[in-house]
């Protein structure tokens, strides 16, 4: 009982009613407690450590959904289209951080790429998932042409998602297999999370049609492939894919990259509708 | 002072209505697990279901039907005061796998109540 949703006080009381015998008095509590964790989509009461982190994204989405939202602050403003558009078809929205003992991280004439794998198997086999956005903080490089520079294309960099589908067979090469899902250029100036659309992979393997061999990151300058290893290091730490590129250890857990997926489980409106309704 | 006694031994009951639960996850320990809201307005229906029936308890025909055999068979109960319409609530929570979640959970909040 105590591991279970019903606290230990409520059960108490109706094994102590006497209305039931102390064993079917137990199977009804039992029974109660399937239904409650059946109603939550959970296999057992969740006793998350001390150590648990909630995005900080996660929290502005459940304001920005939630009745007593405020809209038209800065923070809801920010998070785009993207996520009203998604969150508008769906009414479960997940998020995940990467298995950090799985990734890969290389550098190489001016670019960074990293291999990330998120465990998604705790998404249910009848959540659809309509949509899913990779999301990757990038810090401001100090020094940085400012935006309206004419030293602009100096300060870009080129983000690149793949979704790894495999490696080759037979080849000497290392390099996984890969399948560009989006790019962007992006300017050192500005301090800001990038989201990338990641929907086509994640729904394949959220639907068993595909094995998840997770994504690629790549950074890259398209200015600077001639630059000095030491400089391209500098310039490519300032976006969060990795622990190890990450200076400051107590805003890693908030800065580190975020799969974020939209899915429906066939139950009721989607979460922003209801704010709508409201 | 007949009437009070009266009144004092068949009190008067309210019709059928919503009335005010906040249910606060903290008081089941909740809150261990379910990150926001700390708790919301749930409402629960009470009260009688009388002969007659007004329009506005929201009766159904049934509801209408039975009433009326109560009034001339007690044996056979009244129509049950009962949520007729309700609203979702989102919660973020953590899963059994420490994994973040938001969700769309229909049927939490009572928006009316009626006789059925």
């Amino acid at each position: 009982g105590a591991a279970g949703l019903i606290p230990e006080v409520g059960r108490r009381k109706f094994s102590e009613s006497g209305k039931q015998s102390p064993e079917r008095s137990e199977s009804f509590l039992n029974e109660f407690e399937l239904r409650l964790l059946k109603m939550f989509g959970l296999g057992r009461r969740p006793t998350p450590s001390k150590n648990a982190v909630v995005p900080q994204y996660m929290v502005d989405l459940y304001h920005m959904h939630s009745a007593n939202g405020d809209h038209s602050t800065k923070r809801t403003k920010s998070m785009g289209k993207h996520a009203e558009r998604a969150a508008s078809k769906a009414n479960t929205i997940r998020s995940f951080h990467h298995e950090e003992s799985m990734e890969a991280l290389a550098s190489l004439k001016g670019k960074t790429t990293q291999q990330f794998y998120f465990n998604l198997t705790s998404i249910p086999k009848e959540e659809l998932i309509t949509s899913a956005e990779l999301r990757i903080y990038r810090d401001q490089v100090i020094g940085a042409a400012p935006p309206n520079s004419s030293a602009l294309a100096g300060g870009l960099h080129r983000i690149n998602i793949y979704e790894i589908f495999g490696v080759p067979v037979g080849s000497n090469s290392t390099e996984p297999l890969v399948r560009l899902l989006d790019t962007r250029l992006v300017q050192d100036s500005l301090s800001r999370w990038e989201s990338f659309d990641v929907s086509p992979a994640v729904s394949q393997w959220t639907s068993g049609q595909g094995p998840n061999h997770g994504f690629m990151v790549e950074v890259l300058h398209p200015e600077h492939e001639e630059m000095d290893s030491e400089h391209s290091q500098r310039r490519n730490k300032h976006v969060r894919v990795s622990r190890s590129l990450h200076q400051d250890q107590d805003s890693w857990p908030q800065a580190r990259p975020l799969l974020v997926t939209y899915g429906h489980d066939g139950h009721g409106d989607s979460v922003l509708h209801t704010r709508q309704k409201r | 002072q007949a009437l009070r006694k009266q009144r004092r031994k068949h009190p008067h009951k309210a019709s059928c209505k919503r009335h005010t639960l906040y249910v606060d996850f903290s008081d089941v320990q909740w809150n261990e697990w379910i990150v926001a809201p700390a708790g919301y307005h749930a409402y629960y229906c009470q009260g009688e279901c009388p002969f007659p029936l007004p329009d506005h308890l929201n009766a159904t025909n049934h509801a209408i039907v039975q009433t009326l055999v109560n009034s001339v068979n007690p044996s056979i109960p009244r129509a049950c005061c009962v949520p007729t319409e309700l609203s979702a609530i989102s919660l973020l929570y953590l899963d059994e796998y420490e994994k973040v979640i938001l969700k769309n959970y229909q049927d939490m909040v009572v928006e009316g109540c009626g006789c059925r």
